[in-house]
């Protein structure tokens, strides 16, 4: 464990947080995107079926834990919530999320560090992970005008990506076995797509106006 | 430790 990891799983623990907070104290899902939401609950239901089998430590038995129910619980309330559900703008979350599933399935077929069932679930969620912001990054571009709580838990899931970025360098640095091509290249690919977020975040932060992406 | 294993990372 490093610090740039560390830091990454406790900012995308805050990016769950920020969002399970915005939901059950506002009892609003304006802006968010459902779909995002369920692609996420994908990639942890297919990232930890090692839960079980494989005791790393109780650190990561605990965050799986948390990332599991924060995920679940977060589709649960967009979806049947009787108040949260209103708010919920369907005609606007029109990624069709399915098509990502598929090809990131194909693509974990094809190319995995080992051909088993673990390992291909584990390459898929990874590359559904790289993909699963694109419906939430069109709602943005759709509504406009986003809430800060929605642009901070976009803010601090580009964050923790860009934290991961650093500890495998280091890892790389400082672990001469280290070498996963397959978790580096998706994981910079989806850092990648946070990147014009992060232009426009910080514009609007530093010249103090509300967060607007181009249409 | 956990650095060992393949998949220790969330």
């Amino acid at each position: 464990m490093n610090i740039f990891r560390l830091a990454g799983d406790m900012t995308h623990l805050a990016s769950v947080l920020v969002l399970l907070l915005k939901i059950h104290t506002i009892k609003s899902c304006a802006g968010i995107s459902l779909k995002t939401q369920e692609l996420y609950a994908l990639v942890f239901a297919t990232r930890y079926l090692d839960l079980f089998t494989d005791y790393i430590s109780l650190y990561n038995t605990l965050m799986k834990l948390i990332f599991l129910v924060s995920s679940f619980s977060i589709v649960w309330y967009i979806r049947h919530h009787k108040i949260v559900r209103r708010s919920y703008d369907k005609d606007q979350d029109t990624f069709r999320h399915y098509f990502l599933v598929l090809p990131c399935f194909l693509l974990a077929l094809v190319i995995n560090e080992k051909f088993t069932v673990k390992e291909i679930m584990w390459t898929f969620s990874l590359y559904l992970e790289a993909v699963a912001i694109l419906p939430q990054l069109v709602l943005l571009q759709r509504t406009r005008n986003i809430d800060n709580l929605t642009g901070q838990y976009v803010f601090l899931l580009g964050a923790y990506r860009s934290l991961y970025i650093l500890n495998w360098i280091y890892r790389y640095f400082t672990e001469p076995h280290y070498v996963h091509w397959i978790t580096w290249i998706s994981g910079l690919v989806q850092t990648l797509l946070y990147a014009d977020f992060f232009y426009y975040y910080f514009q609007s932060w530093k010249n103090n106006v509300k967060l607007e992406l181009p249409a | 430790n956990d650095e060992s294993n393949d998949h220790d990372e969330l």
